[in-house]
């Protein structure tokens, strides 16, 4: 069965698309993978390589379900890592959902069709609680939440816990939070291990064991639009999400 | 007159709410400032260490314009600045605004009702484009644009400028942009430069000369619940965010 998770936390800027691309890139390595760029700002797609002229057809077909929705996954210069690219119309989405019929399991059910075509799914959601990202919680088995170790970190996780456990209750009965990613871990700050230490007493063995530590490596490899294990596979960055991987299948 | 600053960019983590709190609290130096937290996260209230218990009202009240909203503003610890704090129920407002009337001149018209008692009022908005961050659109005069010093930054650019057209022709024809400030500039890091040379290439002198450095003395100010010029006179952070704020009053 096909494992679907929703990259998610609205805090913006946490490594949401940084962990959707490098863990997907690092799950295709013994898998096969579709990675869904939910997020209008297009960064999933821009960090794989995939250039403004093959983002015809995308994430608002899926959700539109416009045309052949299973024409729209696509392959990327990773192997066994295909992506559904964020089109331009995806900005208008939002709203546009609102008065949509079905309008939360849209998503969803354009996902479910592709059977066991994926081993996994992932699906990088906006920095935002609103339809689209609703989208991907309806769609969604688990969610993977990136925390990035910083002070602002935990103030909006009760909400989006909170948003979660009512998605579980009116749409969705088999999501639940999947892993916490403790992200841009920093030895040299004083604040990181503070983050750390309270994500932990707060919840459990649901944060990974994994850190995954600031590495310019990986925002390297964004801009040269591959993730970082193939860009540097010696760094810390890509150790790090590779190890991530491995803890996400353990759990399965 | 009053001048009303939207501080705005759709993607996120990339320092709206450091920089709203830390100018703010530069021009209350030397003038009467108001610090408006439009998002629901409520990052900004924190920062400046507004206890969860005062939020009882807040930026909802003044968009629904429920109550007394002259007395909405409350003072802060810092001197000269106050502080619309982010309230619960601003977490439902994007939605109820969708289906409400006059809906996006509301915060304007709460706002312009102040008059004169403020001479900067500063709005920290959400990452995203949608009707909170409209609201901020309608009701300022200017847009400031934080830009990371990463390689997403340039990306939504963009679509935060054709919003602002779009605004201007459609609702406020004051609106403009009134600078770019890069953010987390870190001198070790190669992308940091190029992002800022795109930056000024793109966008020529609306890029304020203030480079905001990375300063690990911002985030801790923050977990202080204080601007950095108050926690850490002497680092430079406080010294960049002052100098920030001379080149704001300049382009008055
Ligand atoms: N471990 C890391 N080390 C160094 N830089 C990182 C790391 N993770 C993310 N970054 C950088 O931090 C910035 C924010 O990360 P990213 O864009 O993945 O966050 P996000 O949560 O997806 O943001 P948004 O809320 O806008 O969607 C990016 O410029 C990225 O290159
Ligand atoms: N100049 C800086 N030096 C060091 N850390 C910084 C700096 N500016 C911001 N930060 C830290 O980076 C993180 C993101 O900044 P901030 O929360 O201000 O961004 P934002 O754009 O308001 O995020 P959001 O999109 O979630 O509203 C915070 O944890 C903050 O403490
Ligand atoms: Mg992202
Ligand atoms: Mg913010």
């Amino acid at each position: 069965k096909t494992r679907i998770f929703a990259v998610a936390n609205q805090k913006g800027g946490v490594g949401k698309t940084t962990t959707a691309i490098n863990l997907a890139a690092a799950l295709a390595q013994g898998a096969r993978v579709l990675l869904v760029d939910l997020d209008p700002q297009g960064n999933a797609s821009t960090g794989l390589g995939i250039g403004y002229d093959q983002r015809q057809t995308g994430t608002y077909s899926a959700i539109m379900q416009e045309g052949d929705t299973a024409s729209l996954p696509r392959p990327s210069t990773v192997e066994n890592l295909s992506v559904i690219a964020a089109d331009n119309e995806l900005a208008g989405a939002e709203i546009e959902l609102i008065t949509a019929d079905r309008r939360e399991y849209r998503l969803r059910e354009t996902l479910r069709g592709y059977g066991t075509r994926f081993d996994y799914i992932l699906i990088d959601c906006p920095p935002s609680l609103g339809m689209l990202t609703l989208n991907a919680l309806v769609a969604a088995d688990a969610v993977l939440v990136p925390l990035q170790c910083e002070f602002f970190a935990l103030e909006g996780i009760s909400q989006l816990v909170r948003t979660v456990d009512r998605v579980r209750r009116a749409f969705n009965s088999d999501l639940h939070i999947g892993g916490i990613a403790l992200t841009m871990y920093d030895r040299r700050n004083n604040l990181s291990e503070l983050v750390a230490a309270d994500a932990r007493s707060f919840f459990g063995d649901q944060v990974f064991e994994t850190l995954i530590p600031r590495n310019i490596r990986i925002s390297e490899a964004q801009s040269h639009g591959t993730p970082v294990m193939v860009y540097d596979p010696k760094s810390s960055g890509a150790a790090a999400y590779l190890a991530l991987a491995g803890e996400v299948k353990g759990r399965g």
